[in-house]
């Protein structure tokens, strides 16, 4: 049976999807099955799987609005993972389902249906509390909240945790915040040491994860090549620690 | 009477916050009478101004919805801007305003009566393509799209150009893209260097501001301070960049 988490923050580049991405596949190197969800409509995680999101007739608005089953439309790419991809179609989907009955419960219901085949389920969130992100919030077990070491990335966190102690308290009491994952981490600026110290102090009710993945080029560079960090030509000190989060999220399943 | 900007790219974290601030700012030094209007409700244009978004009893929402005057809610920093503020109320307004006549035209009507007493104004964008993104789209005269000189943000600007061109079908056929700004860029990295080519060959149709702002730590530190990136202690080329631009508005107004 998977455990459900969700990767958000509505504050904008933050690393969200570069993290469900890189988490997935080195959960698939240790032998995890592991399913991506893409619920932005910009399909960044569609892409970065290998994936072009225009090109796809069939993506998870069907499974939102159509009622396709989710098995229909899953995909999976040569690093062991499997995707249920998203397309610009997605945006509407957020206006189509305001007015439909229990509309915060349809991505939930996807996952009932094969939650069976998987050790671990991550959905990437869009930059926006909208209502596919409540979606993914009341279908998650856990919440894995990305933090860029930057102090506008910080303002954004407050807002996300009032949220998710609303969710709790109407559509997903089971709702655990796994913890924050300090991202693009520069130890040679003082500003990146006084926000990672910040995170500490302010959020010290929360666990911060002790994997803080540090800023490199390489991220960008494989996303570009639709390959995961773990493809880099060279050492990264990131992908380093989405291989020890992930070893983590195994042990304390 | 002003010309109308908006700063947009749905993708997030390129610098739409940073630039609209540092621009205004800019423009303000030289005398010219800004305004600057903040459409994400996180606020993170209205706490770079040097205010608390959740402290403030009326904001560009009491616009929307409560027909309230701009020039009731209009603040003044200590900088020279004029700022319009937004807070969490406003992730509201997009639901609310779905079902009104005229709806994305609201921002334009705001716009109307104050446009006589500035020179610029200045319209942030949420990383969305929602309604509050439509307004903006709707009332502006120019587009400037950041653009963060990694591949998966130059993904998003093929949507964006897309809304762009229905809207100037649509709702607004005087709207011109002013331009792609290129932010973040590293000149030390190989791939910073490729995106930037590649911004040049992939929409060779489209102005690319010479003034690229150089990624600095600077930046990050002077936006917890509250303060317009000119405050930094040392010297950055990305202040002079914004500086740059700032004449060339001027000049070509
Ligand atoms: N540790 C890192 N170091 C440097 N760059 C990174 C790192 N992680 C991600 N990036 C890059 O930063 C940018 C933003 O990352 P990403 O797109 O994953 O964030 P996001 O939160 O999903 O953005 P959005 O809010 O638009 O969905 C991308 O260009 C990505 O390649
Ligand atoms: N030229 C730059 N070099 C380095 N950092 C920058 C630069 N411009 C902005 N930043 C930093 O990058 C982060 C993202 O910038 P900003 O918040 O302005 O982007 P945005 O597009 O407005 O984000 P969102 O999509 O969340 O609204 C912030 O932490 C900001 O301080
Ligand atoms: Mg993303
Ligand atoms: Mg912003």
């Amino acid at each position: 049976m998977a455990t459900v988490f969700a990767l958000a923050n509505q504050k904008g580049g933050v690393g969200k999807t570069t993290s469900t991405y890189n988490l997935g596949v080195a959960l698939a190197e240790i032998g995890q099955k592991v399913l991506l969800i893409d619920l932005d409509p910009q399909g960044g995680l569609t892409f970065c799987a290998g994936f072009e999101p225009e090109g796809l007739r069939k993506t998870i608005y069907e499974c939102l609005l159509r009622n396709k089953r989710p098995q229909e439309v899953i995909l999976s790419n040569d690093y062991g993972v499997d995707l249920l991809p998203a397309n610009i179609d997605l945006a509407i989907a957020e206006f189509q389902l305001i007015n439909m009955p229990a509309r915060e419960r349809r991505v939930t219901r996807i996952i009932n249906e094969i939650r069976e085949k998987y050790d671990f389920i991550f959905m990437d969130c869009q930059p926006s509390l909208g209502l596919l992100t409540l979606n993914a919030l009341a279908a998650a077990d856990q919440v894995i909240i990305p933090v860029s070491c930057e102090y506008l990335s910080v303002r954004g966190t407050r807002a996300l945790l009032k949220l998710i102690a609303k969710v709790k308290g109407q559509l997903n009491s089971q709702l655990v915040i796994a913890g924050l994952l300090p991202t693009m981490f520069d130890s040679r600026t003082i500003h990146g040491r006084e926000i990672l110290k910040l995170l500490r102090t302010e959020f010290s009710n929360l666990h911060l994860f002790p994997h803080t993945v540090a800023r490199s080029i390489r991220f960008a560079e494989t996303a570009a090549e639709r390959k995961p960090v773990f493809e880099a030509k060279t050492q990264v000190p990131g992908a380093l620690a989405y291989r020890q989060l992930a070893r983590q999220l195994v042990k304390s399943k």
